[in-house]
């Protein structure tokens, strides 16, 4: 379910899959002495004769003695206790800083992490029985078991450890950043061992993550979103080939915000939420900068997990268009939108915008009336449809399910836009008096402000780079703002739009094209309505707006 | 109204990827572009 | 009210685990490499020796202008650094190619004398990096290219 409480239910529930699955069987007795003993005959290896395939392959050899990796238990128990006791070693190692505040962490030594780390590369690329550097390229299925074996040991190990510390403020994140960090830039060089399974190989750190997502342990969030940033890992996950890894991206970007959603709506961030939100910020502005196709393929689904009230994030979303398009510049006078090549193209959305629609079994009825525009009581009792006590913490959010009205929305606009193609070849007719535009004015005069603000958010949020829905869109705000019973509704289509301007940048190219569009045509006879000379401030912030826009 | 974006460290005008010197979400500046490289195990001695 | 108690509860512990995570966010140094090679002993030298390799060489052109035994000397003493990246790559580019099994460079003394898919056999010039020092020549070598880094 796209709405922020499914995807609170799902980091809940993967969670709890994580702490039961965390919970192991009684190690037999020494054998941590023994892993002990293991660690520190690979430390004097990897320090003594580095780089010697010999004494690796000898190494490993005593490893296989030991049940490693062939064994499943024996190695789950091996990484375990080896992370265990190499965490232990590196937060010992702890030295005071110099200078440093009283409460200050403290420097920690990597030396141990470091060498456990290159063991495990070790462990995953050369271990597989049966495989000499001839056939290397066989065994990698199950090299990639192996991996995701030791990750998943790694992150029960790194939860079960979190929960046993973090109430006493004891867990310290370091140890296991480093860890993965090793693991990430290691595993994700070009190699040929591993290299033809990169895209494996991503997906593999992107399941940890997600398993270790800000919802599931706070404690870790920081680490966590440099680890899903580090410039070993975004990248190389959105420019992975055929973009497959997109869809892992989108989720952990989906993962933050969920968690960072009641922080933001309440608009009361703690210290550590504002900086874990400029932090985001910064990442998002990675992202717009390098892969602006990435988020405006999603816009819709990080839509869903943005609070409304946050204007400026959001537009940064809808900001983001295709490298390949130059866009008019808005304020050119006289621009001719319509005659734009691009607005007859429908822009790519990789989000699946009808998932709440169907998730309420409105879909079809809806489908119907859009087609024979029946029942009427469809279309009636389609207000009450949309409310849906969404509450969180106990305190209610919004009477409106709002992913539910962005997907109506969409799904609407979309089918007008094919009737419209169907009818004529072109979105030029004229949208009024259409079934599309029937749903879209009833629902401006008979839902309360609320739900009338969330409908013209939902509009606006498609007033994007220039395509199809951007156009069709826009023409659906200006004449629902020309064709509106009142003048408060006219106000109020003028503040979704006024709200989303004042912000700082970046502000979306199709806003700017409908504010100016709405300021400039007599047809709107905008600067008549009493609501723009309400307030000297109000009349300022007019003024300034239309001037920037002219 | 949100903030200055452009205080945040990032170069936005850059003609290059940003995500290469991306040097965390923590920080105030790009990292000097410390080169990506990977040393194969045999070099090690 | 005890499920309220009970989420008020809960989020405290969130929020309380999101500023211990700020607190010992991970710094620069906690996700730097090695840069520099740390020699375990190191060799008391005068200040005014550098520890630190200059800037210049954080660039591959000055290494197309180093000579061979400056290469090498790089190669096998600032191992894990970028230095030693570079001059393994400038070795490369000057036809010497790096031993697996030997950790030795190699370099064709002339054409080899057979060349199989899986060896190559004829005289080369190699690195002697453990005795002297030096670049010695060693004929009818046979070079497997599994030991082919």
């Amino acid at each position: 379910v796209q709405s922020n409480v499914g995807h609170t239910v799902n980091a809940t529930c993967a969670a709890r899959e994580l702490r039961l699955a965390s919970i192991v069987p009684e190690d037999p007795a020494g054998a941590r002495e023994q892993v002990t003993g293991l660690l520190e005959q690979w430390i004097r290896v990897w320090n003594e004769s580095p780089g010697s395939e010999k004494a690796y392959a000898q190494y490993l050899t005593l490893l296989q003695q030991h049940g490693v990796p062939r064994n499943e238990q024996s190695t789950e128990r091996f990484v375990r206790l080896a992370t265990v006791i190499c965490v232990e070693s590196c937060v010992e190692s702890r030295t005071a800083e110099e200078g440093a505040s009283a409460d200050s962490l403290g420097v920690l030594t990597y030396s141990v992490v470091d060498a456990y780390a290159k063991l495990l590369i070790l462990l995953v690329k050369y271990a597989i029985p049966d495989s000499s550097p001839s056939t290397v390229l066989a065994g990698t299925p199950q090299r990639l078991d192996l991996l995701n074996r030791v990750l998943l040991t790694l992150t029960r190990t790194l939860v079960s450890n979190y929960d046993k510390t973090v109430e006493m403020d004891n867990f310290d994140q370091r140890p296991y950043f480093r860890l993965f960090l090793n693991l990430l830039q290691d595993l994700n060089v070009p190699d040929p061992v591993l290299d033809s399974s990169n895209p494996r190989v991503l997906a593999a750190f992107a399941t940890v993550l997600h398993a270790l997502q800000p919802a599931v342990t706070p404690g870790f969030a920081f680490s966590w979103l440099e680890l899903v940033s580090h410039r070993m890992f975004m990248p190389n996950l959105l420019l992975a080939k055929n973009q497959k890894g997109w869809a892992l991206m989108h989720r952990l970007l989906v993962d933050l915000f969920v968690f960072l959603e009641p922080y933001l709506r309440q608009v009361q961030l703690s210290d550590a939420a504002r900086l874990l939100y400029k932090g985001a910020l910064r990442v998002l502005l990675v992202l717009l900068h390098d892969f602006p196709e990435f988020l405006s393929d999603y816009h819709f689904s990080f839509c869903d997990v943005i609070p409304s009230s946050c204007i400026q994030l959001r537009n940064l979303f809808l900001s983001a268009f295709p490298r390949s398009m130059r866009l008019p510049d808005p304020f050119t006078p006289n621009l001719k939108v319509d005659l734009l090549p691009e607005i007859s193209q429908p822009p790519r959305i990789l989000s699946n915008c009808v998932i709440a629609l169907e998730a309420c079994a409105l879909r079809e009825p809806l489908d119907e009336y859009l087609l024979t525009r029946h029942p009427i009581s469809f279309l009636l009792d389609l207000p009450r449809k949309l409310l849906d006590a969404n509450t969180n913490n106990d305190h209610v959010i919004t009477s409106y399910n709002v992913p539910l009205v962005n997907s109506l929305v969409v799904h609407v606009g979309m089918t007008a836009i094919s009737q419209l193609h169907t009818k004529s070849g072109n979105l030029q007719q004229p949208i009024a008096h259409s079934t599309p535009m029937d749903v879209f004015q009833h629902l401006m005069n008979n839902l309360d402000s609320e739900g009338r603000y969330f409908l013209l958010n939902a509009i606006a949020n498609q007033l994007r780079y220039p395509n199809n829905h951007t156009h069709y869109f826009s023409c659906v705000l200006l004449y629902l703002f020309a064709e509106a019973t009142s003048e408060y509704i006219q106000e109020q289509v003028t503040r979704v739009l006024l709200e989303r301007l004042i912000v700082h940048r970046p502000h979306p190219w199709g806003l700017l094209i409908t504010f100016i569009e709405l300021i400039k045509n007599p047809r709107y006879s905008f600067w008549s309505h009493g609501f723009t000379h309400c307030a000297t401030e109000i009349e300022r912030v007019f003024e300034s707006v239309a001037r920037s826009c002219m | 109204l949100g903030s200055d974006l452009t205080t945040l460290g990032l170069n936005l005008n850059s003609s290059e990827c940003l995500y290469s010197t991306f040097a965390s979400p923590w920080a105030e500046a790009p990292i000097t572009r410390e080169p990506q490289f990977s040393l194969p195990l045999c070099y090690y001695m | 009210d005890d499920l309220r108690a009970h989420r008020a509860a809960a989020e405290a512990r969130r929020l309380a685990a999101l500023a211990l995570s700020m607190r010992r966010a991970p710094r620069k140094r906690d996700a730097e490499r090695p840069r520099q090679y740390v020699p375990r002993n190191p060799y008391a030298t005068p200040a005014a020796f550098p520890t630190q390799p200059a800037a210049v060489f954080d660039g591959a052109a000055v290494f197309a202008r180093l000579g061979t035994d400056t290469l090498f000397f790089v190669f096998y003493y600032q191992q894990g650094t970028y230095q030693q990246y570079l001059a393994a790559r400038e070795l490369k580019k000057q036809s010497w190619r790096y031993h697996k099994k030997y950790m030795t460079w190699f370099q064709r003394h002339e054409e080899p004398k057979a060349t199989t898919d899986a060896f190559e056999q004829g005289t080369y010039v190699y690195f002697d990096y453990e005795t002297g020092w030096c670049q010695r020549i060693k004929s009818d070598f046979t070079f497997e290219y599994a030991y082919l880094e």
